[in-house]
């Protein structure tokens, strides 16, 4: 049915003054978050809806999200971490206020793209799991054996406290600021385009729509 | 994915873009800056913008601006060489994925040089990958720029990489061009453009339809706008780029500086496997100039090209089965200025 029709529709077309002139008339809501450090318990964190917390030298992140996903395609996101905090806990807190204000658009892009990555491929994704899990072993080992200071292998820590802080808050987990090195559907979110050549070193059979030449 | 750097004339103003393509189950899009309160000397890039996607902590596209003056984008290099997909190249240990040293490299590097040298440690072999760096400290509107380190590339395959100062071809051509095909000659041969390239001339550098489109139409890029109207440009049916020995059309919607797969015929006969129909096209714009660059702002458009061709509607398109969970149905958007606080 579909292969009659022509490959494009001309009733579909929309002026283009018309798109820019419901463009300019859009109102946009912003929603922000603080993410507080507890006032009984300093070990978690607190999500705080609005900009403020208790006290303001609580405050290890902000953000703010406007979600015109529907009006502009994209979702708007601003998160700012406070230098009078360690690096890990700003990197956590970015982390959970990011999975707080984007929880839905994070479901659907799970929905979208990770659901049924393994769904007719079993085997690769025993493979898969098998490479992965080893990998974030050694990145933990990395991390724990290297001096530091050492600019990258911090950066690389800072990255996974990032990580964990995203899933910790989409996953409404405590908020204790921990770095994991754990693979979880967030983390396979990240693994987006390295995931075009696993996919061929763990022989992963072709979808029938997949690209040729798997790449962004 | 398409790439983009242009100098204006009389180097008024310089320009960096890029189109993603991919998926159109990846159109939940999300726009992102990130200002850590890290100390700027330890962390020169401690403030990021890019676009993005939901749950990602990196752009992906690849399109960041760092606080350090620079921008990277990248475009995939498909590995034809499957010699390459073994563990002698890849393996789990001692080796660091894509996503972690784009991310470092946007974090800790003060130059495009840097960023190079970062990115290139333990080369994991995936997301293989022209990287192309600018490095905006090195840009005064209306002067010459320097013979180097305003523009370096990377160029990855499994087991190699190489880094190259462009800075040159930028002043010699006033562009550089970034399209899914290895500039370097041994990336070139590593990743099997070089044999391809001989059959085709849709895998050649610098012959492929969007080599020769940005070749012909650079000259027309004068402000943001222009730029914006080059990167979206698709306009297959009537482009000689994009023609092809394909039935029952010839010509591709892939042959365009932002693809539309979609628009292909499905059970339609097209001469390489990518130029058919597929669910794969442009599904964004990125674009700055100098004065944007200096706020960390950039201007973005959601969704795939249309004008002249049809806006991407759920309702009306010939994939079925791609999932597009909480995507609005009609793509017909226009572009944001991002503006940050």
């Amino acid at each position: 049915l579909h292969a009659e029709r022509k490959p494009w529709a001309e009733d579909n077309r929309v002026p283009m003054e018309k798109v820019l002139s419901d463009h300019s008339s859009a109102k946009f809501k912003y929603e922000y978050v603080a993410v507080c450090v507890n006032s009984t318990d300093e070990t978690l964190l607190d999500i705080v809806h609005g900009k403020e917390c208790k006290n303001a030298e609580s405050r290890v992140a902000l953000g703010k999200y406007s979600n015109q996903v529907n009006t502009t395609g994209w979702g708007i996101l601003e998160i700012e971490t406070f230098a009078s905090h360690s690096y890990d806990v700003q990197a956590y807190a970015a982390g959970v206020a990011e999975g707080e204000l984007t929880r839905l658009q994070i479901y659907y892009h799970y929905k979208n793209t990770i659901e049924t990555m393994c769904t007719n491929h079993t085997l690769f994704c025993k493979r898969l799991y098998k490479y992965l899990q080893k990998n974030l072993d050694w990145l933990r080992s990395e991390v724990i054996a290297q001096p530091p200071t050492d600019p990258f292998w911090r950066q690389v820590n800072l990255t996974f406290a990032q990580l964990t802080g995203i899933y910790d808050s989409y996953s409404k987990r405590n908020l204790t600021p921990e770095i994991g090195f754990d693979l979880h559907p967030i983390y396979m979110m990240q693994l987006a385009g390295d995931m075009f050549d696993l996919n061929k070193l763990l022989n992963k059979t072709a979808d029938p729509l997949d690209y040729p030449e798997g790449g962004r | 994915c398409s790439g983009f750097v242009k100098l204006a004339p009389g180097n008024k103003d310089l320009f960096i873009s890029h189109v993603s393509m991919s998926s159109l189950s990846w159109m939940q899009r999300i726009l992102k800056i990130y200002k850590f309160g890290y100390d700027v000397n330890e962390v020169p890039g401690h403030i990021l913008t890019f676009s993005s996607y939901p749950g990602a902590l990196v752009s992906m596209d690849d399109y960041t601006i760092t606080s350090a003056g620079l921008t990277s984008i990248e475009t995939t290099i498909a590995i034809f060489n499957n010699e390459l997909y073994t563990d002698k190249y890849m393996k789990p240990e001692g080796q660091v994925h894509c996503w972690i040293r784009s991310m470092i490299s946007n974090l800790l590097a003060k130059t495009g040089k840097q960023w190079v040298d970062i990115f290139g440690n333990y080369n994991s072999g995936t997301y293989n990958n022209q990287w192309t760096v600018l490095d905006w400290k090195h840009f005064t509107p209306g002067q010459p720029i320097p013979d180097k380190d305003v523009l370096w590339i990377l160029e990855q395959t499994p087991g190699y990489f190489e880094t190259r100062d462009m800075s040159w071809y930028l002043k010699k051509y006033t562009y550089f061009s970034s399209y899914n095909i290895p500039f370097l000659p041994k990336i070139s041969e590593r990743s099997g453009f070089d044999g391809k390239s001989k059959q085709f001339s849709w895998y050649e550098w610098g012959g492929s339809p969007r080599a020769r489109i940005f070749d012909r139409d650079h000259n027309k890029v004068t402000d943001i706008d222009s730029l914006m109207a080059l990167m979206r440009y698709n306009d297959y049916t009537h482009d000689e780029f994009a023609k092809c020995n394909c039935t029952p059309f010839p010509y591709t919607g892939e042959g365009g500086i932002s693809a539309r797969g979609d628009l292909n015929v499905p059970g339609g006969t097209y001469e390489v496997e990518s130029m058919g129909f597929r669910d794969h096209a442009g599904l964004d714009f990125k674009g700055t100039n100098y004065e944007m660059f200096k706020k960390m702002q950039f201007r973005a458009w959601g969704g795939p090209p249309y004008d002249p061709l049809p806006v991407f509607d759920w309702n009306h398109t010939n994939l079925t089965n791609v999932r597009h969970f909480g995507q609005p149905d009609v793509w017909n958007f226009t572009y944001v200025d991002l503006e940050w606080e």
